[in-house]
């Protein structure tokens, strides 16, 4: 684990009395490499790493009797700083109904989560409708519908003819009439680079104006989570992530890098394939599942 | 990143980034900046142009120069199991791949192994129909291996060349979900005995480190033979291929980079290489 191999570090240096800033730069090394093994991204580490490093000498590590416990120390708390300190809810709009929009890459669990989203939901007595946005991908109004079936959810559809904007704005309707007092937007997976498909997404937001964008991130996604992230919040700007499959064993860098260069908080986590895997995100728990 | 520069240390670090952005990894882009270092000395390079031919060498030493067919023998049986993570494109990648080799000649037919999740059999279905292939599947939520099991019956009645079967995503950390797979294996070796010919691994371009994880775990529990790496059309680079190579010898052989039939090629390992730098 990184705390023994920076234990490690340390130790090597005991016999010199204190250490210097040179040594703290070898130990923040070892930092460096475990966030890298831990995908999160290269550039928001260096600028991690340089702020850990300023903190450290100001806090007086080199004085320290246990240095090595003490940047572990720093790291952590700026690491879960950085995550964001706080749970982060969904918000309710004043005016029903309350519109989410799920957006991201192909196969991040958008559609998956959006049924997560709408039995959490219905668990707290709202009325959640969901929305077949998905014209492209093979059967996904019918997956849609299939999750709808096994919630006892509505599930708005106008086939795969009709455009994503022109659903989005019936499904509103629909919602009003019928007493729905959330609207959860399923979309089609998309790359950040289609310039016609992120341009769907904007006139969708236009339309109908959702409180709450999405951005659905695969946990084990690597060093492009930036790229993706900053795209996807450029064009929407974003409300939340929901970072999903965190039930695998990736340490889930991702999710700082997302944090990192958007500034957006991470809302909830999918753990589990199974409509009640959805959890709130514990910024805290994230930072030392990536420190490993 | 190797145009106009001159080799310092500075040039090293740079190299070392652009590897560790295209998710080589950090210890594979370590090594390999490595040799590059040693090389640079042994063979006194002085035009940082050089350096871009001699890292060329290097991954393709590691990633193999040849093309990697598919394995198939023409006149029998070939089955191809596909298996993967959740939403790696395991579904897509097959009807890309039947429409690949039903263009090729070949008699296809496809196993609806993924019982499990909503609308995966009707999904499967979907691209049978737009490639003109048959389905063999049973009802959501019917034991996988009972799919198999009919499948392969189907195909040795219809004088099928290629039988490709799909599985439900699952994690390789869900122990009793990879067993599910070596019973699917298993299943596949008693009833259709020496058919296996490919067990492809679907790796997602976008996913970083935790592929390896993927792999070392996919391959002893399946014996997996290839990587087909999808979305490569994104903006991510699959680097961790490298290290899957150089650590478990698995060849990367298809690649998809659209969502489309035709978005299906040959792994080209120069090619790929090429495109870690641009
Ligand atoms: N283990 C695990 N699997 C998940 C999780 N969330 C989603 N999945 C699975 O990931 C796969 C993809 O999920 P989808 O919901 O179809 O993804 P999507 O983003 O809608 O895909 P596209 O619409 O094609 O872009 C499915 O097999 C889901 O069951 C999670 O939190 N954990
Ligand atoms: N851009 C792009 N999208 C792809 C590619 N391959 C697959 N996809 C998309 O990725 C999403 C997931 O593909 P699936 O084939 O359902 O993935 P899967 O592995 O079968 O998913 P599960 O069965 O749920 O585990 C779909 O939206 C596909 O269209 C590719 O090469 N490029
Ligand atoms: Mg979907
Ligand atoms: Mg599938």
């Amino acid at each position: 684990s990184l705390g023994e191999k920076l234990q490690g570090v340390f130790k090597k240096l005991k016999g010199q009395g204190k250490i210097s800033e040179k040594d703290l730069k070898t130990a923040l090394r070892e930092v460096r490499v475990a966030l890298l093994e831990a995908d999160v991204n290269y550039k928001v580490v260096k600028d991690f790493i340089n702020n850990v490093n300023e903190r450290a000498l100001g806090q007086e590590v080199l004085e320290s009797l246990t240095p090595g416990q003490q940047v572990i120390k720093i790291v952590n708390d700026e690491l879960t700083k950085l995550m964001g300190g706080f749970q982060s809810k969904l918000e309710i709009s004043s005016k029903p109904p309350t519109i989410i929009m799920m957006v991201g890459l192909q196969g991040s669990g958008k559609t998956t989560s959006a049924g997560k989203l709408g039995r959490l939901l219905k668990k707290q007595g709202r009325r959640p409708l969901l929305v077949a946005c998905d014209i492209y991908r093979p059967a996904a109004i019918k997956q849609l519908q299939v999750l709808g079936e096994q919630l006892d959810i509505p599930v708005f559809s106008m086939g795969n003819k009709t455009s994503p904007v022109d659903i989005a704005r019936a499904a509103i309707n629909h919602a009003a009439y019928h007493g729905n007092d959330i609207v959860i937007l399923d979309t089609a997976g998309r790359l950040h680079i289609d310039e016609a498909l992120m341009e769907e997404l904007s006139l969708i937001k236009k339309q109908v104006n959702p409180i709450e964008i999405l951005l659905v991130v695969d946990a084990m996604t690597g060093q492009d989570a930036v790229n993706v992230a900053e795209k996807f919040n450029e064009l929407l700007d974003l409300t939340g992530v929901v970072l999903t499959k965190l039930d695998g064993d990736t340490r889930g860098g991702a999710a700082l890098s997302v944090k990192a260069v958007t500034g957006k908080p991470v809302k909830f986590v999918g753990m589990g394939e199974k409509l009640d895997a959805l959890e709130p995100f514990h910024p805290d728990r994230m930072a030392s599942r990536i420190l490993g | 990143v190797f145009s106009g520069k001159k080799i310092d240390e500075e040039l090293f670090e740079e190299l070392e980034e652009v590897l560790i952005q295209g998710d080589v990894g950090v210890n594979t882009a370590i090594d390999l900046v490595e040799i590059l270092r040693e090389r640079v000395k042994s063979e006194k390079i002085k035009e940082a142009e050089q350096l871009r031919q001699v890292i060329v060498e290097e991954i393709i030493n590691i990633m193999g120069e040849e093309t990697s067919a598919l394995n198939l023998t023409p006149g029998e049986l070939n089955i191809i199991l596909i298996v993967g993570v959740n939403g790696v494109g395991k579904t897509t990648s097959i009807g890309k791949l039947a429409y690949k080799l039903k263009s090729e000649g070949k008699r296809v037919m496809l196993g609806a192994g993924d019982t499990f999740r909503a609308a995966a059999i009707d999904q499967l279905k979907v691209w049978g129909q737009r490639v003109g292939v048959d389905v063999i599947s049973h009802k959501e939520g019917a034991d996988p291996a009972a799919v198999v099991y009919d499948a392969i019956q189907a195909a040795n009645a219809r004088k099928i060349d290629v039988l490709i079967i799909d599985t439900a995503g699952r994690l390789h950390t869900k122990v009793n979900l990879m067993e599910e797979l070596k019973k699917i294996r298993r299943i596949i070796d008693k009833e259709a005995s020496g058919a296996l010919k490919e067990v492809l691994l679907v790796l997602d371009a976008t996913t970083g480190q935790n592929a390896l994880a993927q792999a070392n775990t996919f391959g002893q529990a399946a014996g997996v033979t290839g990587v087909i790496l999808t979305k490569l059309d994104g903006t991510a680079k699959g680097g961790v291929v490298i290290g899957i190579k150089a650590e478990q010898n698995l060849p990367v052989k298809l690649v998809g980079v659209g969502e489309k039939m035709e978005d299906l090629q040959v792994f080209r390992p120069q090619d790929f290489v090429a495109a870690l730098f641009t």
